[in-house]
This record gives C-alpha cells, structure tokens and sequence, in this order.
C-alpha cells in the first residue's frame, strides 16, 4: 500500500457514493447511463470472484464488498427503483461492440489459461471501456450535470492515481502487471478530453456543455 | 512479477 494506491481507492469510492446520492437525493437518474453502470457491476463481479477463494487482508476484503454492493445498487436505484427517470433513448451505445471484443482478448492474452484468471482478465479490459456508453450519452446530448462531472472525474481520477502507484511498485518492489497497466493507460486516455473540460470548465463554475 | 494472481489490487 502507498500513498497513490490509497487515494486511487478513496477516488473510486468517492465516485461511487457520489453517483449513488446523487441518484437517491434527486430522485433520479437523468443523464446516467445505465448502461455503463452494467458493466461495471459485470467488472466488479467477474474481478471480486476471487473473495471466495483467497483472503488478501480486510481493507482489501472490504473495499471489495462495498464496491460490488453499490454497483448493484446503483443498477438497481436506474432500472427499478428510478425507472421512469432513466433516459434510455440517449443510452444507446451498443455494449455488445465491447463485451465481445474484450471477452474474446481476455481468453487471448492472459496470465495463466484459468476460469477465474480469465474472468479477471476480462473485468480488467472490460473495466477500460466501461465508462463508453456514458461518455457517448454525454457526447449525444451535448450536456450534463454538474455532479455528474464531478463523479467522472473522481472515477478518471482513480485509474490515474493507480498508474503512479504502479511506477512506485515497480520501483520499489519490482513488481508490474502488464495487463493491469496498459489497460489502465487506456482507461485513463479515455478520460483525457473530460479531463480537459472539466479543468477549463466545470472548475470555473460553467456548466459542462458541449458546442452542438 | 508479471503472473497470475492472487490479484492484491481492487
């Protein structure tokens, strides 16, 4: 543990609530997209397979739990509970143009041909790509929502802190996981352009809104 | 190490 591997988690889990409020205070999940939080309820489960067979520590243990059980309540307050609020005519990315490419490379390109390494392999790639479908619902309605931005960028945030954190293990510990870092490099070149407005816009106190 | 896990990232 170091300090960037912490904050990447604090991040992520700062992303997460934030989501999560933001659904339950307003009541609804416009501008979300659903979609993306599918897969990443796929991610979590298909990575954290392994709380069954081994036990790392109880941060470790924990942080798993929490984040498996507020994807699935965060899919739950969009399709069930907030239903009527769900936007899914702008949720129109098609998930199987991800899925089945990624699924496909993790049996490809892995560590060792085994189903749960499989299966973590795939929620690493998958992970990479996850945040699509919301970055394209973004891009088709030209706008979103203050909070929204804040929740993405704590989410780019954390893949960012996790590629400094994986410098310092290499450095000081020799160890690298090829799969983990470039597929993090990729997820966090996808957050670059929000990245950018988000500094030049959303920090200035303007609305995220993009030229039509 | 590159190898296979058990995995100590989230």
């Amino acid at each position: 543990m170091n300090v960037f591997r912490l904050t990447g988690d604090l991040s992520h889990l700062a992303a997460i609530i934030i989501l999560l409020l933001k659904i339950w205070k307003s009541r609804s999940c416009a501008g979300i997209s659903g979609k993306s939080q599918i897969l990443f309820a796929i991610v979590f489960t298909t990575r954290y397979l392994d709380l069954l067979t081994s036990f790392i520590s109880l941060y470790n243990t924990s942080m798993k739990l929490i984040y498996v059980g507020c994807a699935y309540a965060t899919v739950y307050l969009i399709y069930v509970k907030f239903r009527a609020t769900y936007d899914g005519n702008h949720d129109s990315f098609r998930v199987e143009f991800l899925i089945v490419p990624v699924g496909g490379l993790a049996v490809l390109i892995n560590h060792s041909f085994a189903p749960l390494e499989i299966l973590w392999t795939f929620s690493i790639y998958l992970e990479s790509v996850a945040i699509l479908p919301q970055l394209f619902m973004i891009s088709k309605t030209g706008e979103a929502e203050t909070i929204t931005t804040h929740y993405l960028f704590c989410l780019g945030l954390y893949r960012a802190l996790y590629l400094f954190n994986w410098v310092w293990r290499f450095y000081f510990e020799g160890f690298f996981d090829m799969i983990a870092i470039v597929a993090g490099l990729v997820q966090t070149v996808l957050y670059c352009d929000f990245f950018y407005l988000y500094v030049t816009k959303v920090l200035k106190g303007k609305k995220l809104s993009l030229p039509a | 190490a590159d190898e296979a896990g058990p995995h100590d990232e989230l």
